[in-house]
């Protein structure tokens, strides 16, 4: 992007640091779906047990939503957004106008999380990347199995960087925020966010 | 495709923390354009997972507004760095619309401006093209033209540099000021950051809506995508 080159980017709004919630881990990998090698994959796991998770989302108003958000909605809405515990993410591929197939591949990513987490119904995914194409399975899920096996999972900070590197397509830089609060009893809490997005842009999420 | 998670080690009922995302969302994510394109795939969760030792936070607890208000200026933060990522772009633009008779109002005028191949494609060129705006305004798709009054809509560009004169006036009263100082313009159209501020003076709602230029790149990149 040679307009944004005129401007170094990265340097301005990539953190060199950040703080991260408690029982939280991430993990990534290159699954080969990006031609060009880059991390692709990115997983998102709670950890702690000493209270349920809640999970909540909003997703495209486009009558043609893709098989991931068609698949998450269907976890909201049988959990009512309790004991949700993870979110697997790729990109390259969207996941998009591909049908019953898609959706089959979608609930298989998630099958393949929760089966590893131990839960029905645990799990959220997302496709971002070209649309009208299928998944390439083969790819995705053993990376996905071996995250898990590999207990790849971290909580510093590169690992959450690199899980903002996982879920880019032509992103020039990865967007990585993280902030910790007070409460009004003085409790400290920390909100960490992270987002991709470069081009098809006008949200309208509901 | 706008895709993105929040998480936090907050306890927070799922009811409460979907009201928090929703809100935060119609104040953020669903606030930017890049292309006026819209994806097949946007998402935006939120997990909190309740690891802090603190009283579980729903809608009526002391908390809940202070908490809200913080993932709403978070999630504004995460929704500008896409803007400022968008397809070859050389600028972040603001377009903050004001005084209008309701929000509603004010977010499709903003929605409308952003959404304008040739307003954007005149920022980029650095051309204060007051014409384009007021266009932009004109065909917004209003319920009704309630909040529009040809004769107190105000437009200016804002410097974002602390720079004087902070803002420069391209249409008064709805009169358009044929002799703007083009040597500003030019200076304020230069900077990275831009504002553009239109008063309706309508009413008192406002909205801001973030979106950037359009660039020769952004036809480069999304000419072969698929590829």
């Amino acid at each position: 992007q040679k307009a944004s080159k005129h401007v170094d980017k990265y340097a301005l709004y990539v953190p060199k640091s950040g703080v991260f919630p408690k029982g939280f881990k991430v993990a990534t990998q290159a699954t080969g779906v990006k031609k060009n090698g880059n991390l692709d994959l990115g997983i998102i796991r709670n950890v702690n047990t000493s209270r349920p998770s809640s999970a909540a989302a909003v997703f495209t108003t486009n009558k043609f939503k893709a098989a991931p958000v068609l698949v998450s909605k269907e976890v909201l809405e049988v959990t009512g957004g309790e004991n949700v515990d993870a979110i697997v993410v790729n990109s390259g591929c969207a996941n998009a106008v591909t049908g019953e197939v898609g959706l089959k591949d979608a609930r298989e990513i998630a099958g393949v999380a929760n089966q590893k987490l131990g839960k029905q119904n645990a799990t959220l995914v997302m496709s971002t990347g070209v649309i009208g194409q299928r998944l390439s399975m083969d790819k995705i899920v053993p990376a996905l199995s071996q995250q898990f096996e590999t207990n790849a999972f971290k909580d510093d900070f590169e690992s959450w960087l690199n899980l903002a590197r996982a879920i880019s397509t032509t992103d020039t830089f990865p967007k990585l925020i993280s902030s910790s609060f007070k409460l009004t009893n003085g409790t400290e809490y920390t909100l960490t966010g992270i987002a991709k997005g470069a081009g098809m842009i006008c949200p309208n999420m509901a | 495709t706008l895709l993105g998670f929040i998480v936090t080690d907050l306890p927070i009922t799922p009811s409460a923390l979907q009201k928090m995302l929703r809100s935060a969302t119609d104040r953020s994510f669903n606030c930017i354009s890049v292309d006026g394109d819209m994806s097949t795939n946007d998402t935006i969760s939120m997990l909190a997972n309740g690891a802090v030792d603190t009283a579980v936070i729903d809608e009526s607890s002391q908390d809940f507004v202070q908490v809200q208000t913080q993932v709403t200026e978070f999630a504004q933060q995460l929704a500008q760095l896409v803007v400022r990522d968008g397809e070859g772009s050389t600028k972040f633009v603001t377009v903050n619309v004001k005084n209008a008779l309701n929000f509603k109002d004010a977010k499709i005028i903003a929605e409308s401006i952003s959404n304008s191949m040739l307003v954007k494609t005149a920022l980029y060129g650095q051309d204060a093209n007051w014409g384009r705006i007021l266009c932009a305004i004109g065909y917004a798709k209003l319920d009704n033209l309630q909040s529009l009054d040809d004769k107190k809509i105000n437009v200016s560009f804002v410097a974002t540099d602390n720079s004087e004169p902070k803002e420069l006036k391209l249409i008064v009263d709805g009169v358009p000021q044929l002799d703007i100082d083009e040597t500003r313009a030019s200076e304020l159209l230069a900077q990275q950051d831009l504002e553009v501020l239109v008063d309706l003076g309508t009413g008192s709602e406002e909205c801001q809506f973030w979106t950037c230029d359009l660039t020769h790149e952004y036809v480069t990149i999304n000419g072969d995508y698929r590829s």
